[in-house]
């Protein structure tokens, strides 16, 4: 049996919406930890995970792990109608014909209740283990305003035809975005602030070494989940997947892993 | 070049 009760639909509605428009498919597995959506796409180059922590919800019970394939795109379709401050309700049974019913309810009077049920489908690809590489593995770790981040990649984006290359080289004081593309090239360099006294603002880098590492821009664009966040944490490796992870509330958050493409 | 790695060489099937 499994039943998750949010009083505000406005952050699950938001994680589908920013998911949906990027991968068509995810699967959702629920545990006693937490709820975790996995999805990728075919070019298998990027997987993103978010998990919502049980005590992210208002009501959790979980007494069985359950894995449901949920197509992602027509949730984000269906629940674009539904309002941010209804009460969402995800309910499913082992015994049920593999169905997950999402229940939106106004809050107000309760007068108006919307059931939509979901079919599980099968998945490929996912779920995958993904261990937690300690930020020692990585040679540079950058942290900055997800507000700062989106538009960087919207301006990587001005040249982008599909196959445009982002290289994100870090330095000691710096971390700079190149993009290249059919009509020209473009460099955006971002040095690091300290504003102690906006602990959101700074644009924070942690270098054991130099590191410039090669990515598809169009994947850089599937980390815009930035409006669910307000920093975003990039570490880089050149021997493991990139991660810009989106922290969303102190038990949630959103990972995207991204690997670099060969020189 | 050198093939293309996938996400998959780093994260196992659960």
């Amino acid at each position: 049996m499994l039943e998750l009760r949010l009083v505000q639909a406005t952050l699950f509605k938001n994680v589908v919406e920013a998911l949906g428009d990027l991968f068509s498919t995810a699967h959702f597995n629920s545990s006693r930890t937490g709820l975790e959506l996995q999805a990728k796409d075919n070019s298998r180059v990027t997987l993103i995970m978010l998990l919502l922590r049980a005590e992210a919800f208002d009501h959790y019970l979980c007494d069985r792990g359950l894995s449901m394939g949920l197509n992602l795109a027509g949730m984000a379709k269906a629940f674009c109608c539904t309002n941010n401050d209804d009460i969402i309700t995800i309910k499913a049974e082992e015994d049920w014909s593999d169905t997950v019913t999402f229940t939106f309810e106004s809050p107000e009077d309760g007068d108006e209740i919307s059931y939509f049920h979901f079919d599980f489908m099968v998945i490929n690809g996912v779920p995958l283990e993904i261990p937690e590489y300690p930020e020692s593995e990585y040679q540079a770790i950058v942290r900055m305003p997800s507000a700062k981040f989106m538009p960087i990649c919207n301006k990587l984006s001005s040249f982008g035809d599909r196959d445009t290359v982002v290289i994100i080289s870090v330095d000691k004081e710096s971390v700079d975005f190149l993009s290249r593309g059919k009509t020209g090239t473009l460099t955006i360099f971002c040095r690091e602030t300290q504003t102690v006294d906006k602990p959101k603002e700074p644009t924070l880098i942690e270098m054991k070494e130099k590191v410039s590492l090669m990515f598809d821009l169009r994947y850089m664009n599937s980390s815009k989940a930035s409006t669910l966040s307000d920093q975003v944490t990039i570490s880089l490796s050149s021997k493991l997947p990139a991660v810009f992870e989106y922290k969303i509330t102190e038990m949630s958050c959103i990972r995207y892993y991204m690997l670099p493409r060969n020189e | 070049g050198r093939k293309q790695s996938t996400i998959t060489n780093y994260f196992v099937r659960s």
